[in-house]
């Protein structure tokens, strides 16, 4: 099962039209392996990333160098992902007895 | 299905298992249609809750095409035990149902929703192999043949928006282009996504308005002002390429394009703290608020005929 400890989801707030097309160019770097979840749309639509850990210090330091904000909306996937888990097989744990 | 859990997340077994249970429970109003198979086998299944009549005009609701947005799936799963809950019981929904039939896709795209449970959570796409590509997987959401292949999908097999090598070329999207061509009498479509809170209507592809824009804007408006009234959340709405971005192949642009004026897209909660990984705590109250703002919809498709 694919496993995502460090991976963090960036919100990216555009300001103009030129950052959003500096957040675009970042979705053409295919080894960075970003998953936009909201993609680049237009100024004032926020722009929600994925970002795996090897991934996390370029992209960063990119938005910092371009003047670009963001928020860290999700600390680290995976943990989201282990209370998912637990909460299912809780329910389900209960479901069997 | 009295004692089945709305509020946690299932496998496909289990939903598969729920429409079988519910089926059973009311031989008389709801049947299971398989429409399909998907790209590596899977049956595609389709509630059809309908009081009678031969090819009535019908209302379309899908969720889950993109696999990992859970909540819709869940919710689709609510919204079929609210209909043999209301059925008979609420006047508004009964009066619907009396004339209308509707379709109910639970699981839209199977093969993704099923690899979201055993390989990877945060699958979005279908999971057919692409010739040449180390990359699987075509977004059901950029593959209808309404401006396919145009900006606002990638051709990047390695993309989460790519278009796939031709219009419908995804099982799991021809499955449903042929159902709705050879009924002919959907009214109205509504395709489940989430998140980030929206409603929306075609165009995504083009500028240029929807020819019903006024109508499908106003009937956004009372649509979500409904859905808010229950726990005050707040959905912005509005043609797909203002109120997100361009998007092409998308769903309801090839329905509304079919002449099914009432195509809408949603965005389930939230706006952003989750995103697609929404709590099962949300679920119930999700598939709630939404409920009121598709018995708006289906209460407009019923009183304008056309």
């Amino acid at each position: 099962k694919e496993d995502f400890v460090g991976h963090q989801v960036l919100r990216i707030s555009v300001a103009d039209e030129a950052q959003v097309q500096k957040v675009t160019e970042l979705e053409d770097l295919e080894h960075l392996q970003l998953d936009f979840w909201r993609g680049p749309a237009q100024p004032g639509s926020p722009v929600d990333v994925r970002v795996p850990f090897p991934s996390l210090q370029a992209v960063k330091v990119f938005l910092e160098a371009h003047g670009i904000k963001y928020t860290i909306m999700i600390e680290d996937v995976q943990s989201l992902l282990d209370e998912e888990e637990e909460q299912m097989f809780a329910f389900q744990a209960r479901a069997a007895s | 299905t009295d004692t089945f859990n709305y509020a946690t997340y299932h496998t496909l077994d289990e939903i598969y298992g729920f429409m079988d249970m519910l089926v059973a429970e009311h031989p008389n109003l709801v049947s299971k249609l398989q429409i399909g198979k998907t790209y590596e086998g899977r049956p595609i299944y389709v509630l059809k809750f309908s009081t009678g009549g031969n090819n009535r005009p019908a209302i379309w609701i899908d969720t889950g095409i993109h696999s990992r947005e859970w909540v819709t799936q869940a919710s689709g799963i609510w919204f079929a035990k609210k209909i043999t809950q209301d059925y008979g019981q609420n006047p508004a929904f009964t009066a619907i149902l009396d004339k209308m039939d509707i379709f109910l896709e639970i699981v839209t795209n199977p093969d993704g929703f099923a690899f979201t449970h055993s390989k990877n959570r945060l699958w979005r796409k279908t999971r057919s192999i692409t010739a040449g590509s180390s990359c699987v997987g075509v977004d059901p959401n950029r593959n209808w043949d309404a401006g396919f292949g145009k900006a606002g999908a990638s051709s990047n097999p390695c993309s989460e928006t790519y278009h796939g090598k031709f219009a419908n070329s995804e099982t799991e999207v021809k499955s449903i282009v042929d159902f709705v061509k050879s009924h002919g009498n959907i009214k109205a479509f509504i395709s489940i996504h989430s998140y980030s809170q929206l409603l929306l209507y075609p165009y995504g592809y083009t500028t240029d308005p929807a020819q019903d824009q006024a109508e499908l804007d106003e009937l956004a408006k009372s649509a979500v002002t409904a859905l808010a009234s229950l726990y005050g959340t707040k959905f912005k709405y509005g043609s797909i390429i203002k109120a997100i971005y361009r998007a092409s192949g998308g769903t309801i642009d090839w329905t509304y394009n079919q002449g099914i004026k009432y195509s809408y897209t949603f965005e389930l909660r939230d706006t952003g703290r989750y995103g697609f990984l929404l709590p099962a705590s949300q679920i119930v109250p999700t598939a709630q608020e939404t409920w009121l703002a598709l018995l708006t919809i289906m209460d407009h498709t019923l009183k304008h005929p056309y």
